[in-house]
């Protein structure tokens, strides 16, 4: 019934086969499921992804066994801080990385299986007030954190045994860093978003601040999600989490703005809209789709270049929908709900 | 977007601003 109203909606419809049920697990003793996700991992020669779930004090590793069951491999026990967030480790193995804290990070873990030892183990990456946090490809981790005089933006490089092997110190901009985001096909570069709404740009070799770009007052405060390189044009896919209905079509989800990095102006590229009415939670992105929860328990998935929703997964009798990750290397979408049930679909 | 309204684009942008920017 929820589906309904937003198909109807929407101007090209979304298309119902474009998500297809692969598999659910539950965790039987969770009832307030904080985040999912999915990791590769490699164990006896077979490398398989597997399904990452956590609660506030304890992270589960899923394996997947025939037909559509997934199996609970191990569970992490994470008593003292609350576990708060995931942070996907792109092109990693056998490594989880969780944020744990109250109302803000406090703390970076890695959560790891140790072959010198034959036991799952975890370690700490990082510690202060941290206020966002992105795992990169090629085992790296940025950071910003602040204390009363300033803010630090650091790039750990993980080692694969749950340590870091280096640190790379950014050039903080003045303003709070709120989010981060790889560039597409640039290892070297790096997006975030700052709490006075800019864009801004690193060379995460030198750690030199390249640039710095106002988004434009007409937006909310942005989030940024991800960025791709073209044509001398910097694309980078905002959300607006806290997003009134400012445009004619509703409320914006997503929308991707091109930046000239030489001149730090902009210009919108496309606007993923919700229908009036359903507001949009913090969302998630992968490649050139985006998805989020909406406050109507739905999870929609929208194609962020031609700026059209593609998909709705409306509430189940089961109850409202909280989390939707994509899981890596487009295996599909992970949907959880608070009571530690998962569903991975096909997209 | 045309390249009048974000001014003269450069495929080299970041090693540019990587040479201007403060180290």
């Amino acid at each position: 019934d929820v589906a309904e109203p937003l198909t109807a909606a929407l101007p090209d419809g979304p298309r119902e086969e474009s998500l297809q049920f692969v598999s659910e697990l539950k965790e039987p003793w969770c009832s307030g499921a904080v985040d999912v996700g999915a990791v590769w991992w490699a164990a006896a020669g077979c490398r398989e992804l597997r399904v990452v779930t956590a609660c506030e004090s304890a992270v589960s590793l899923w394996q997947p066994r025939a037909p559509a069951c997934w199996a609970r491999v191990h569970t992490w026990h994470l008593r003292e801080i609350p576990v708060i967030q995931i942070v996907p480790l792109p092109d990693t193995c056998n490594l989880v990385c969780v944020a744990l804290g109250e109302l803000e990070i406090g703390e970076i873990r890695l959560l790891l299986y140790s072959s010198d030892t034959d036991s799952f183990k975890h370690s700490l990456v990082k510690t202060g007030n941290i206020k966002a946090v992105v795992g990169l490809k090629d085992w790296r981790l940025v950071s910003s954190s602040r204390t009363m005089q300033e803010q630090q933006v650091e790039m750990v490089f993980l080692s694969e045994t749950g340590g870091s092997k280096d640190r790379q110190t950014l050039m903080p901009p003045e303003e709070t860093v709120t989010a981060f985001a790889e560039v597409e096909g640039m290892s070297e570069a790096l997006v975030g978003t700052t709490a006075g709404n800019s864009v801004v740009v690193w060379n995460l070799r030198t750690g030199q601040l390249l640039r710095k770009m106002h988004v434009g007052y007409s937006y909310p405060v942005s989030i940024s999600h991800r960025a791709y390189s073209d044509s001398g044009l910097l694309f980078v896919v905002l959300s607006h989490p806290h997003g009134k209905e400012s445009e004619p079509c509703g409320s914006p989800a997503f929308r991707v703005v091109a930046f000239n990095p030489r001149t730090g102006r902009s210009a919108p590229v496309t606007s993923s809209c919700l229908p009036p009415g359903p507001a949009g939670r913090r969302g998630d992105v992968w490649d050139t789709a985006g998805a989020a929860v909406l406050t109507s328990g739905a999870v929609a998935v929208w194609d962020l270049l031609r700026g059209c929703c593609t998909a709705v997964l409306p509430p189940g009798p089961a109850g409202q929908w909280a989390l939707a990750r994509w899981a890596p290397g487009g295996a599909g979408l992970l949907a959880g709900r608070r009571d530690g049930t998962v569903q991975l679909y096909r997209y | 977007c045309s390249e009048s309204d974000l001014g003269p684009i450069s495929l080299n942008w970041f090693e540019e601003l990587s040479t201007e920017a403060p180290p």
